[in-house]
């Protein structure tokens, strides 16, 4: 989806994606 | 994510067939941190339970830029905290995950 980034860094790929509502902390 | 703000959790189910893992890690609590680091976006990553070490894990996410290189241990303790739990779940139930 659009809000999913790859970003690759020596072999490694790391997929970012927005944290869902319910998982986050009220800060 | 008591002490780091970061949240390390399994991002598919551990099944233990083999000993590569999908991990996602988050911030959690953002004042934890002292660098800049992007909020509310989760990182998902492999880890190899026999070639990975979770400080080259930190280091990689702080040169492609997710934190500031003052969060790296951090990072690094919380991928550590939750592997070694994994360990310990699967040496409990060998019998599969």
């Amino acid at each position: 989806s659009s809000l999913t980034q790859v970003v690759h860094s020596a072999g490694r790929r790391f997929i970012v994606s927005p944290v869902p509502e319910s998982r986050l902390r009220e800060s | 994510a008591e002490d780091t703000g970061l949240r390390v959790e399994l991002a598919e189910e551990d099944d233990c067939s083999n000993s590569s893992l999908a991990l996602r890690l988050w911030v959690e609590d953002p004042k934890k941190l002292k660098g800049k680091h992007k909020d509310n976006e989760a990182i998902e990553f492999s880890f190899n339970l026999e070639t990975d070490t979770p400080e080259e894990v930190a280091f990689e996410m702080v040169k492609s830029g997710f934190f500031h290189e003052s969060d790296s241990k951090a990072v690094a303790k919380s991928i550590r905290d939750r592997v070694t739990l994994i360990k310990k779940t699967r040496e409990k139930k060998p019998a599969g995950c």
